[in-house]
């Protein structure tokens, strides 16, 4: 363990929590894409069944175990409880565009054809892509709340802290995983356009405008 | 050099 992964996990925790905490409080899911929530959802769901099989540390555990029951009660929240406060109209993204590149994708490129592999892989495919439903609902929408960009730059600040824990481990442990980096990759560029803004605009107080 | 062989990363 390093520090870049221990925050960057932090990180992760604290968008996810963020999230959860702002549906529970507002009781809306307004400028929230659900799309994206049960893209996230379906990562943690297949990716952390190595739960059972394999057991990594406590913390490992615990976090793995948290990050499904957070994503399924935010699902829970958009689609069940809160569902009259759901922005059907602004939440357009065909997510079948991600899950069936995701899917062949896991099936040709991986480390080993195996069923828990290929969940594996095909996890860390789709969560490269599946802040996209929400990053286009807020580009339809033209704006986001200062909580949502929030969340938002936790969210692609874990897998950017995440890159510098691999260039860590390569350096100190000579292992890496290029499945792994190639996919946090291209799930930080997709932030890069929102941080931008972020930093430009949130931080210093302006709402999230995005160019309509 | 070796790629980790389980996935011990979230």
């Amino acid at each position: 363990m390093n520090i870049f992964r221990i925050i960057g996990d932090l990180s992760h925790l604290l968008a996810i929590i963020i999230l959860l905490r702002k549906i529970w409080k507002t009781r809306s899911c307004a400028g929230i894409s659900g799309k994206s929530q049960i893209l996230f959802a379906l990562v943690y769901t297949t990716r952390y069944l190595d739960l059972v099989t394999t057991y990594v540390s406590l913390y490992n555990t615990v976090m793995k175990i948290i990050f499904i029951a957070v994503s399924i009660a935010t699902c829970y929240l958009i689609y069940m409880k809160f569902k009259a406060t759901y922005d059907h109209n602004h939440d357009t993204f065909r997510i079948e565009f991600l899950l069936a590149p995701a899917v062949i994708l896991a099936l040709l490129i991986n480390h080993d054809f195996t069923f828990l592999e290929i969940l594996w892989t095909f996890s860390i495919y789709l969560e490269s892509v599946a802040i996209l439903p929400q990053l286009f609902m807020v580009s339809k929408t033209g704006e986001a709340e200062s909580i949502t960009s929030h969340y938002l730059f936790a969210l692609g600040s874990y897998r950017a802290l995440y890159i510098l824990n691999w260039i860590y481990r390569y350096h100190n442990e000579e292992i890496y995983d290029l499945i792994a980096i190639v996919a946090g990759i291209v799930q930080t560029a997709l932030y890069c356009d929102f941080f931008y803004l972020y930093i430009t605009k949130v931080l210093r107080g302006k709402k999230l405008q995005l160019p309509a | 050099e070796g790629i980790k062989d389980i996935h011990d990363e979230l």
